[in-house]
């Protein structure tokens, strides 16, 4: 899409020497264009296509062979970048590893913790999972049958979620697991007062990664989404769910250049198999496509 | 004259921030901006006035629910993964309850771990029967039994709640047209409204899912959720350009059982300029 228009755009100009101000100017605007109907934040596309624009009026562009093919590769290298420029692996250093699971109401929290517990089992690392969700009718019972298909214990609790994490902890101590996740009820950031939840349990358990959920088709409030979370209880990486729809993702884009947060994995399916880890060079060319 | 003062460009700049910010999306925002510009407004007054008719005009057609000649009417509640469904079900039938009309809800969801078992808390929560069959069982099939049982045939309202999918699996789209047609077997003429459920909080993607489900489905009309997060929901200024026989019909607010209200365009008009 992008790097098709892009490459219409440069066929314009082939006849000239070299690129003019003004074309690196229009192909800039089908940047900007494009990142927006992939829903990157209206912010983020602009520091994004200044970022492209200064690049692109360097002396190695203008008067290369193929302005075209070293515009789009200044696109790409840029995209990868602002989506933290590298795979971060997950690293657990401490036992238990204890993760913490939050976003907004149906991101997917509660299949990505049993989607974990499944990769890490493959990594023969067993998890223990719980739901701090006592407000959802039957959250409980999804997480359990959930737990059952990954091959991981769940543990039922009724207490509210600071006291639920930490029986949980002490259990995974007790029976010598290695990873507990914590899956927490959806909820909007525009509320401040439903955080006190979250920071209760990140203070009453040692919490090794808190992990932000958010649906790969979310549009400019990812950006509101991300600063909530962060500033009220804190942001140690983050997962995007329902990468397989046919969604951009720009959101992806938004939250790591506001959080810097390393993006760990992306949801491909429903499936319990269907995690996968981040790749920004794949998602650029997903973005250019 | 009267037009010596213009507008600053500044204010329509502005404008079609706001409105990209609100997802109404990049070609939306710059259409609807360059309509205002083609009126040659005089003054800030002229420029807010213009944009309120202009959305406002993107949602002219009547959202009223449709109910079949003889009952039960039969609503089908279908879309993405989380966007709301099976809540919105819940929320729709305790409000024609209280209207005084016997409700009732179908679980076909069958595939999601613990959707029935979900939808059961809250149809007593609501006080409505629901309809249920074992998890894995047919979707096709549960619908035709619910219909051939006796107390959902009774109802006024019969409301099915469908699994999440997205619109880019075509096979499971498959599956909500052989779920039409076995409705349409066992209860002809009483599927009254197909309706797609769309989370507020999603970007230009809603476009993509409200045509690929119309295109599959035909469908009668759309319900937004969680407009009480911070999300605009602009894309339905798309939607409704685009799909304009697909009206908006109802609002999702929050997470209880009243946190849902009859669409309002004009209310939807002001939160997205505001
Ligand atoms: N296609 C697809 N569906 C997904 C993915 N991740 C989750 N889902 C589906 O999205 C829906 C919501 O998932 P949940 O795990 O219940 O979401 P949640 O965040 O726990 O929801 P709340 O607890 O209500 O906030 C379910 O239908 C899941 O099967 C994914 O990566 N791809
Ligand atoms: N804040 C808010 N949350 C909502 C609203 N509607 C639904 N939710 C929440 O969103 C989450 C998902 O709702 P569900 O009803 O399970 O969504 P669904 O579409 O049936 O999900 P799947 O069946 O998994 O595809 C739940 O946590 C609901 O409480 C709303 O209008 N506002
Ligand atoms: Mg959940
Ligand atoms: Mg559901």
């Amino acid at each position: 899409q992008l790097s098709r228009r892009l490459g219409m755009l440069f066929k314009k100009i082939r006849g000239q020497a070299r690129l003019s101000e003004a074309n690196v100017a229009d192909a800039v605007k089908e940047v900007r264009t494009a990142l927006l109907e992939a829903d990157v934040h209206l912010s983020v596309t602009r520091a994004f296509t200044e970022e492209v624009r200064m690049k692109a009026l360097g002396a190695d562009v203008l008067y290369s062979i193929r302005p075209a093919d070293a515009f789009v590769k200044i696109v790409h290298d840029s995209l990868v970048k602002f989506l933290g420029g590298a795979v971060f692996p997950i690293r657990l250093d401490r036992r238990p590893s204890v993760l913490l699971l939050m976003g907004l109401q149906g991101s997917g929290k509660t299949t990505t913790a049993a989607k974990l517990a499944a990769f890490f089992l493959a990594q023969q690392k067993s998890s223990l999972l719980v739901t701090l969700d006592r407000s959802r009718p039957a959250a409980s019972e999804q997480l359990e049958k959930l737990a059952k298909k990954a091959g991981v214990r769940f543990l039922k609790t009724q207490a509210d979620a600071p006291s639920s994490a930490k029986t949980a902890v002490a259990e995974a101590e007790r029976q010598n697991v290695p990873v507990v996740i914590l899956d927490s009820a959806g909820r909007t950031e525009v509320d401040p007062a439903v955080f006190a939840e979250l920071r209760a349990v990140r203070d009453a358990v040692p919490v090794e990664k808190k992990i932000l959920v958010i649906d790969a088709m979310t549009g400019q409030v990812a950006v509101n989404v991300a600063k909530g979370f962060a500033d009220e209880v804190g942001v140690d990486g983050v997962i995007l769910t329902k990468f397989d729809s046919d969604t951009r993702g720009g959101a992806a884009l938004s939250v790591y250049h506001l959080l810097r947060a390393p993006i760990l994995f992306v949801g491909e399916g429903e499936a319990l198999n269907r995690l996968a880890p981040f790749h920004p060079d794949r998602m650029a060319g997903r973005i250019l496509g | 004259g009267a037009f010596r003062s213009k507008v600053p460009e500044e204010i329509l700049v502005e404008l079609e921030d706001r409105l990209i910010l609100a997802d109404a999306g990049p070609s939306t925002a710059a259409a609807v901006i360059e309509e205002i510009r083609g009126r040659k407004p005089a003054s800030p007054e002229d420029v807010q006035a213009a944009l309120k008719e202009i959305l406002r005009s993107r949602f002219l057609m009547n959202g009223l629910p449709q109910f079949s000649p003889v009952p039960p009417t039969v609503w089908f509640l279908l879309g993405t993964n989380g966007s709301g469904k099976t809540t919105t079900a819940a929320k729709l039938a305790a409000r024609y309850k209280s209207e005084g009309k016997r409700a009732a809800l179908v679980a076909a969801d069958t595939f999601r771990a613990a959707a029935i078992e979900q939808l059961q808390i809250w149809a007593g929560r609501a006080g409505v029967p629901v309809f249920a069959m074992q998890e894995g069982a047919h979707p096709s099939a549960v619908i035709f039994d619910a219909l051939s049982d006796k107390e959902i045939r009774g109802a006024d309202l019969v409301i099915v709640d469908t699994a999440g999918r997205l619109h880019t699996k075509t096979s499971l789209i498959e599956e909500l047209a052989k779920m039409s047609k076995s409705c349409d077997k066992c209860a002809p003429s009483s599927l009254a409204e197909r309706l797609l459920v769309l989370d507020g909080t999603a970007g230009q993607n809603a476009l993509a899912q409200a045509k690929a489900f119309h295109d599959a489905l035909h469908l009668t009309g759309l319900i937004v959720t969680k407009l009480d997060a911070s999300a605009k929901a602009g894309f339905l200024v798309s939607i409704g350009e685009q799909l304009p026989n697909v009206p908006v019909k109802w609002a999702g607010t929050g997470e209880t059982l009243d946190a849902l209200s009859p669409f309002d365009a004009d209310a939807f008009v002001e939160g997205l300029i505001g």
